[in-house]
């Protein structure tokens, strides 16, 4: 099983898009996966096609749960139409546990010992971040494996990186010692404009990790498929915006392979 | 002397581009204007053209000063170009304001308290905000006068403004009786989408305030203005971009002629 958080504070740059289409593509390659949505704004949940507001249950209720209480198994939702894919949704609940959690005993565990209690297997599990580097982040980052960081093709994306990065240091060496970088994920790339170059070049030459091969495109049927409630491979398979994240899905599965 | 926050949870939907061009607008109508970046990312500060690594003293120092200690005026810069318009920049030492506040008393009036040491007189201040409805938020809408809500023409915009709503209420009735909405701006508007166009007329029929006349076209200079440190106005004065900003500048500025 390998984790994979999708993360970075600057607000805008495709988390939620790349959340949800990574997770749908390896639920189509039949690799069995869990969407989980960390963020309050519960974008991730409705993208699959979930209504937040009728949940049973959320991660907020998991993260906050007694000891013998409810587990991550009891939030988890099968996502219609795609066999493989389950997601553990969230809803506005979770907007407020940054400021329950502050004195709590082992606060930035809260996920990691959820996931503990998982007990259905998992090829991917697939962890959408919300626009901040706080608590919620941190417990994301002292969860998984692995950080995948988006990055929008503009200038203000470029800024927040190094504090990205050292925000991921400081975890690796305090909370979480296996976490590495997945990659940077260059995203809402359009060909015509010359700052989208600029940032890619910026990016290859100063990321301290991989580059995905995959460039994802601004592409109109991306920001679509959501008031649809659906991932891209189900609301338009032959879209450039499916297609980038097809090759995407490819390329994390072939990289797992050789590890 | 009126007071705007430009605010809105969700992320990337061009508050940082609208606080610095309306603000610098505003200026150049001859408006004293006081720009205030409360993102510990900082963007309004690098997009004004100042090194956020190099200012002296930033709003965190501001924020978290002894009774007798620093005042907002200490960490006032003047904008190079711009005589009518200063700014209180933010670095990163504001991501750890949130954790710092909560025990604090009267934690949510930090930025208000702060203001009232203003030694200057301005006609306007512009606050810049975080994408988050967490403490530092709550103290820009405890401290402003109205909140301007930038709304990017895209679906998963519209998810969260019931609950930007329900928090203005909630500071209205608990810490800022004076707080009221400025209006509703949409932005990154491309008249050859559908879905822009949807997404205009869901927020006017559903959006309880004003719908600003002036649209935020998509246009590609006010994504390259901020690698040169400069606000539309001065990078490129004729473009669609530094137009709409000038256009919402009057707006603004007649809207409060007539109070
Ligand atoms: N490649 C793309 N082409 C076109 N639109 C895109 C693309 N990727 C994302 N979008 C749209 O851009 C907006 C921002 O993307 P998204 O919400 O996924 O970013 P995010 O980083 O999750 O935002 P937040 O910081 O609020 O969580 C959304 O409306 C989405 O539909
Ligand atoms: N009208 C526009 N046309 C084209 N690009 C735009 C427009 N408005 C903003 N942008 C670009 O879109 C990106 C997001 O805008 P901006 O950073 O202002 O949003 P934000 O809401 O402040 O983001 P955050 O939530 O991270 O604070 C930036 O790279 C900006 O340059
Ligand atoms: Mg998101
Ligand atoms: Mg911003």
């Amino acid at each position: 099983m390998r984790i994979i958080a999708v993360s970075n504070q600057k607000g805008g740059v495709g988390k939620t898009t790349t959340a949800v289409n990574l997770a749908a593509c390896l639920g189509a390659c039949e690799k069995r996966t869990l969407l989980i949505d960390m963020d309050a704004q519960g974008n991730a949940t409705t993208g699959v096609g979930i209504n937040k507001d009728e949940v049973e249950l959320s991660i907020y209720d998991v993260l906050t749960a007694e000891e013998d209480g409810i587990t991550i198994n009891d939030a988890i939702i099968n996502v219609e139409h795609i066999k493989y894919l389950d997601i553990a949704p969230a809803n506005v609940n979770l907007a407020g546990i940054e400021i329950e959690l502050v004195n709590v005993m082992a606060r930035e565990r809260k996920l990691a010992q959820a996931l503990e209690k998982l007990d259905r297997v998992y090829d991917f599990i697939i962890i959408d971040s919300p626009p901040s580097l706080g608590l919620v982040t941190i417990n994301i980052m002292t969860a998984t494996d692995t950080v995948l960081v988006p990055i929008q093709c503009e200038y203000y994306a470029l800024e927040g990186l190094a504090e990205l990065l050292n925000t991921i240091r400081l975890v690796q060496k305090n909370l979480n010692p296996r976490l590495s970088i997945e990659g940077a994920l260059m995203t809402m790339y359009d060909q015509r404009l010359n700052l989208s170059r600029q940032v890619v070049e910026e990016v290859k030459s100063y990321f301290t990790g991989r580059v995905f091969e995959s460039l994802i495109p601004r592409n109109v049927k991306l920001s679509e498929a959501p008031s649809f409630g659906k991932p891209i491979i189900n609301y338009d398979i032959m879209s450039t915006g499916s297609v980038s994240y097809m090759n995407l899905a490819k390329e994390i599965i072939e990289h797992d392979n050789e590890r």
